[in-house]
């Protein structure tokens, strides 16, 4: 399903080089339930954001479902992202005026689905992950935790193939971590969606079948679970 | 140094009435090092911010070292704090287009520090928290952990006398995480700081001398740390 062939990301704005991603090799396969661990700056992000087509590498290749995606267009990445990928960001990126709904909503709008499906859908969801009573709340009025469960009632709505997943609980207790571990665990085993998801949490990781541990942005280990 | 004094948080603009803080009463002394924990929107955040004058509350009184800080005019509010506090948001709230450097500079600059003075210390705290070869990065440019540790060293550059701090180490692996708390416990204990953190992580909360936990926007329960 994803598949990063020799791909480097470097920055170079600020006089120094900055290699986020050295070489990296690692190949996703469909239903694969893996997460991504690391210390801080260790270019967590910067893969998963390269695996999901939101930024380029710098050399080396990444193929979706086989597809070498350097040969797609600028504007039409985002369609082919759009429709195969489901993601929850690191800072949560809700639209700040948009209520949690019309947030969850967004992503089957921009696919051109019925709406009244999709509301439907998002009020689901939004139930789903625990926060149905403030649907009707701006995103700039939702807490942490709040904004966080909505990024991931978003990164649901569209069924995705592939879900991207960078620190999916960070501001949340351990009691609605699980909850939200559970709900990704569930739509991994019972709708066969592809997970990657980066965790800080080595306990959290565990969920994973595979745990994959970066370092100054090289690949430092793919293991399995602990059993 | 700080009390609140049956102080309740309304808000009521989706047609629903949220008590976000609910007839809350507490007092921190001089040198004491609290942690504030409970569910994802319990009223944290709302405390954190109500106790350092960013927000107004619907009712009930703010004190700051004895004085009724309603007499405040308006914009006397942003110099009372400025010169007395140093804040750590839960969203890390950097200025993108500015410098990790000039991010750390910048409340001590608009309290007229000097310059030359204020760049070395700044330089020297983000060396002590871990990122001094990312000093000169635009705040877009950083990664999660490394946004926050930015936004703990530019709480620290004014000396303040009180800390509050929202999830100081939500982005950051056990290791940078313990490595915070140490550096906000020296504070404490060797430059007589008061601290307030917000944790979500049962573990971390220990850290401090006394566990404040809420729920539903009332103070559920105030003891000391387990020996
Ligand atoms: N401006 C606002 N308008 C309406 N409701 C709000 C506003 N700001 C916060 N709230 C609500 O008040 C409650 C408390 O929010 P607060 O941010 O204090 O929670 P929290 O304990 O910090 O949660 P988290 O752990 O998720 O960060 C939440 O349910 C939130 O939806
Ligand atoms: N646009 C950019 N320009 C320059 N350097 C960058 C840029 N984006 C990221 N970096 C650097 O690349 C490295 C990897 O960043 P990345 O966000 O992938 O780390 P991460 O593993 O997700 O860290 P965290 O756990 O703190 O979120 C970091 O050291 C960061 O400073
Ligand atoms: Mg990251
Ligand atoms: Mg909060």
């Amino acid at each position: 399903v994803l598949q990063l062939k020799n791909v480097s990301k470097i920055y170079s704005e600020y006089g120094q080089t900055v290699n986020a991603l050295d070489k990296v090799s690692i190949d996703i396969d469909k239903r694969d339930f893996v997460s991504i661990i690391g210390p801080s700056g260790s270019g967590k992000s910067t893969m998963l954001h390269t695996m999901g087509l939101l930024d380029r590498p710098s050399s080396g290749t990444v193929f979706v479902d086989g597809q070498d995606t350097s040969q797609i267009r600028g504007k039409d990445v985002a369609q082919f992202r759009g429709a195969k990928m489901g993601f929850v960001f690191q800072g949560y990126n809700l639209i700040p005026r948009l209520t949690a709904l019309q947030n969850v909503m967004l992503p089957a709008m921009l696919q051109r689905k019925d709406a009244d499906i999709t509301e439907k859908k998002a009020l689901s969801l939004l139930k789903e992950v625990g926060i149905e009573q403030r649907a009707d709340h701006k995103g700039v009025h939702l807490s942490g935790g709040e904004q966080q469960r909505v990024a991931i009632a978003r990164a649901l709505i569209n069924d995705p193939a592939v879900i991207l997943a960078d620190e999916p609980t960070g501001a949340l207790d351990s009691k609605a971590s699980a909850h939200i571990m559970d709900i990704l665990k569930n739509v991994n085993r019972a709708k066969g969606v592809t997970i990657a998801f980066v965790t800080h949490d080595n306990q959290q990781a565990e969920y994973a079948d595979r745990i994959i541990t970066i370092k100054d942005g090289k690949i430092f280990s793919d293991r399995c679970r602990k059993e």
